[in-house]
């Protein structure tokens, strides 16, 4: 009761994390938060898209009850006038503070992250942000395109920085703040990468050598998949070196070649994204919050990378819907921290270190439009009541269920689910 | 196993929209206004079934006797899902099993 909750949502991230078994991917921070955490292996995205999976998560409706299945509503108005998670918070006494790309940011959110409803203070946006479709990327000619595969200089960049380091530094800030003045806080951190453009610190290449770089195990279109349920990757064909390459809409395929470097910078900018939730989590340490701050990392849904001759999301295949998702709670994932004992010291993905394995892991096939009620229950809060069958009237239920029968409220080893009998 | 209980089996469910039932540019990210189909999936740990039905953007309706497309995969034997087995099973009978 009464904790804090640090909540990092990231964008376009499929659970290619070793503590969700990729052997390929240096992932140890988040693999660290895992080893205090329970880890959902089957979570689930509503929709394969930004903007309607983040206003579902955020309120606790599906896409059908927000009615936002692209990018170009606003729930209060076009739907109705929903409580989101972080408001119910605010309401509970909480600061709640929004970092980086938390709602999408546009229409869908009223150009504001539904501030004030559901921020203390106007969300923060990286001054960067702006540059992310610019022609940032150096080609082999030296010039500057704006690429799908983009590892850069980030001396060379805008601002020398980069969307999501800014994103980090300002979330440290807050973490300090929020120290002195001693209020519970819910602080929802929101990366960019590994969301298209794959722009990242060229440095983290090095830890994917592109021979140790294979296809997705079905590189090909299914061919007793349905036409309707194929999405064309059309935004990636957009971007300056995919389009060079004129590949065949709709089915392509891309080049072996660029395939594997496509993968190879999604891995290198899983890293570049590990470092920063390292950083953060570190900062949490050093504040000394760790012992009294929930902890949840998840994303808005995944990413296809080749599988089924497909890229990017948008659609129903579960590469493009599936998401990590692990809630770490002290003295419930794990048992009671004592002060100033460091539970995520800073791990560098260069010194990589492997064997850390999920406190808990649960098999149960989960929703991210469980987050409300979920959160709500860890916080010891009022949990919101089920939506009736139609709810565009109603401001406060959620269409999810509390996920913390899941848990294992003694902190040690979530039990494998019995099969059979209780 | 007969002499098992059924546990509470928890079901995922996704979906997403599409304009048309063949690929074109707009399918990956159809505006409302252009949305002729809704794929909703059901998903646990054994199986996969998404179906694909008309879907009015006007009224916010969709109309499952209209199926466009149907896949299911069974995760047992084809955890990639690259095996779509909804035209084997007999109309229904599937679904209302697992139902």
């Amino acid at each position: 009761d009464g904790m804090n909750i640090l909540f990092i949502v990231v964008d376009d991230l499929r659970p290619v994390l070793g503590c969700y078994g990729d052997k390929l991917v240096k992932s140890p921070n988040i693999d660290q938060l895992a080893s205090q955490s329970v880890v959902f292996s089957n979570a689930y995205a509503q929709q394969a898209l930004c903007a309607p999976s983040r206003v579902s998560f955020l309120t606790g409706r599906r896409p059908d009850t927000t009615r936002l299945y692209d990018f170009y509503s606003y729930w209060r108005v076009h739907a109705g006038n929903y409580s989101t998670m972080p408001q119910y918070f605010k309401e509970n006494g909480y600061v709640t503070l929004s970092v980086g790309k938390v709602f999408h940011p546009g229409v869908s959110s009223n150009y504001t992250d539904d501030y004030p409803y559901s921020w203390s203070i106007p969300p923060f946006h990286p001054s960067t942000e702006k540059y992310e479709n610019h022609k940032t990327c150096r080609g082999k000619d030296g010039r500057l395109y704006a690429n799908l595969v983009c590892p850069v200089d980030v001396t060379e960049m805008p601002g020398g920085t980069l969307p999501d380091i800014q994103s980090t530094e300002e979330a440290i800030r807050l973490l300090n703040i929020m120290k002195t003045n001693k209020q519970k806080f819910f602080l929802a951190v929101g990366y960019h990468k590994p969301h298209v453009p794959l722009r990242y610190p060229q440095e983290f290449l090095k830890l994917y050598p592109l021979e140790n770089i294979t296809l997705a195990p079905d590189p090909w279109v299914p061919d007793k998949l349905p036409s309707v349920a194929y999405n064309p990757w059309t935004d990636i064909r957009q971007r300056d070196d995919v389009e060079a390459l004129n590949v065949s809409f709709p089915y392509g395929p891309l080049p072996d070649d660029f395939q594997r470097q496509i993968r190879q910078s999604y891995y290198a900018a899983v890293s570049y994204l590990d470092v920063q939730v390292g950083l953060l989590l570190n900062a949490l340490d050093n504040v000394g919050l760790s012992n009294n701050t929930m902890v949840v990392f998840t994303a808005d849904h995944g990413w296809s990378l080749g599988e089924h001759g497909e890229w990017a999301k948008y659609s129903n295949f579960d590469v493009a819907t599936r998401v990590p998702l692990m809630f770490y709670v002290p003295g419930m994932t794990t048992s009671s921290v004592t002060h100033g004992m460091r539970i995520f010291p800073f791990l560098d993905p260069f010194d990589h270190i492997v064997g850390l394995v999920p406190q808990g892991q649960s098999k149960k096939v989960v929703e991210l439009v469980s987050l409300f009620p979920t959160l709500a229950e860890l916080a010891g809060l009022q949990v919101p009541p089920a939506c009736p069958e139609t709810s565009f009237h109603v401001a406060l239920c959620t269409e999810g269920t509390s996920i913390v029968r899941y848990f294992n409220a003694s902190g040690a080893k979530v039990e494998e689910e019995e099969e059979g009998c209780d | 196993d007969t002499d098992k209980c059924f546990n509470e089996e928890p079901v995922a469910f996704s979906q997403y929209p599409r304009p048309a039932d063949i690929p074109q540019w707009n399918s990956d990210k159809p505006r409302l206004k252009d949305i002729r189909i809704m794929g909703y999936s059901m998903r646990t740990v054994d199986y996969r079934y998404t179906l694909w039905v008309q879907f009015n953007p006007n009224n916010f309706s969709a109309n499952f006797e209209d199926i466009h497309a149907g896949e299911l995969y069974m995760m047992e034997t084809d955890p990639n899902q690259d095996h779509n087995i909804y035209n084997n099973t007999s109309d229904g009978w599937f679904f209302k099993k697992i139902l």
